[in-house]
Order: C-alpha cells, then structure tokens, then sequence
C-alpha cells in the first residue's frame, strides 16, 4: 500500500458515499445513469468473487464487501425508492456493446481460468462504465453541482490508480499491463469532463457544457 | 502466481 493508493481508494469510497448523500438528499436519482450503476454492480461482483478464494487483508476485504453492497443498494434505491424521478429517456446508451466487448476481449487474452476470465472482464467493463453516464451528461447539457462532484471523486480514484502503478513499478517492479491499459483508457474518458469540471464548477459557477 | 499476488489491488 502506498499513499496514491491509499487516496485513491477513499476517492472511490467518497465518490459512492457523494453519490448517496445526493440521492438521499435531493431524493431523487434525476442526472444518475442507471446503466453506468449497472454496470458498476456487475463489475464488483465478477472482479470480487475472489472473496471467497483469497484473503489479502481485513482492508481489502471490507472494501470488496462495502463496494458490492453499496452498488447494490444504490440499483435499489433508483429502481424502487426513487424510481419516479428517473428517465429512461435520457439513458439510451446501448450498454450491449461494452459488456459484449469486454466478454470478448476477456476471453482473448485470458487463460480460460473462469476466476480470470472474470477479473479481465471486470478490469475491462470498469474502464467504459462510466459511458452511459458521460453520454446522458451530454444529453442534458448539465449537471448538477453535487453530482460533478461524484463523477470528480470517481474519474480522480483511477487517475491517481496511475501514479499508484508507477510507484509500484519503480518501488516493487510490480506489472500488471491489463489494469494499466485499462486504468489509463478509463482516466481518459474523465479528460473532458475534468476540464469542465476545473474551469467552470471549482470556480464556483454551474457544470454546463459549452 | 497465486491469484492472492495477482489482484491486490481493488
């Protein structure tokens, strides 16, 4: 562990813990793809299932638990609690294309072991799920404060995941070419949206796109 | 290598 990590995953946690408060709060889900919460869920279960293999630390594991529940429970909260205050009309991204694409490139470069298989497919769908949700941001042409501030937590945890993959490499000469490939196409997917994010709503004024 | 050295990371 070190302290781009460290960060990083509490980034993560924030961005979840962001999330909630806004549902909570406004108590609606109004600006929050559904599909892209989908696809977060489907990305812990089938990257955390080694809960049941491997014991890395209470850390790690509380984590793993904290992330699968909580992505749970936030489909639960937009597709029953707060369901009236979602439109379906305004998330249309065609999500078929990323999980079939992240199967495929799974079983390519895999070693048909299912557990990596898995894991391949969970490092591959993360880096992409955030689509739906960038793609209704430019559908609405805005946002939210509260909700840039979500998406800002969640696009910096995997940009600070690269310093993290640096470090490791220099400190421990650890590689790992799928998260790294993955993680630097998933922090630029952000690029825009950070841009956006650092002229307009760190100044204090409302997330709208040009 | 062991799934455990493998993923680490979250």
């Amino acid at each position: 562990m070190n302290i781009f990590r460290l960060v990083a995953d509490l980034m993560h946690l924030a961005s979840i813990f962001i999330l909630l408060l806004k549902i909570q709060k406004t108590r609606s889900c109004s600006g929050i793809s559904f599909k892209s919460q989908l696809l977060y869920s489907i990305v812990f279960v089938t990257r955390y299932l080694d809960l049941f293999t491997a014991f890395i630390s209470l850390y790690n594991t509380s984590m793993k638990i904290f992330f699968i529940a909580t992505s749970i429970y936030i489909l639960y909260l937009m597709k029953f609690k707060f369901r009236a205050t979602y439109d379906p009309n305004l998330d249309t991204f065609r999500v078929e294309f990323l999980l079939g694409g992240s199967l495929l490139l799974a079983l390519i470069f895999s070693d048909f072991v299912l557990m990596e298989i898995l894991w391949q497919f969970s490092i591959y769908l993360e880096s992409v799920a955030i689509l739906p949700q960038l793609f209704m941001l430019s559908r609405t042409g805005e946002a939210e404060t509260i909700t840039t501030h979500y998406l800002f937590a969640l696009g910096g945890y995997r940009a600070l995941y690269l310093i993290n993959w640096l470090w490791r490499f220099v400190t421990e000469s650890h590689v790992d070419k799928i998260s790294w490939i993955a993680g630097a196409v998933q922090t630029a997917l952000y690029s825009d949206f950070f841009y956006i994010y650092y002229t307009k709503v760190l100044h204090g004024k409302k997330f709208e796109l040009p | 290598t062991s799934a455990k050295e493998k993923h680490d990371e979250l």
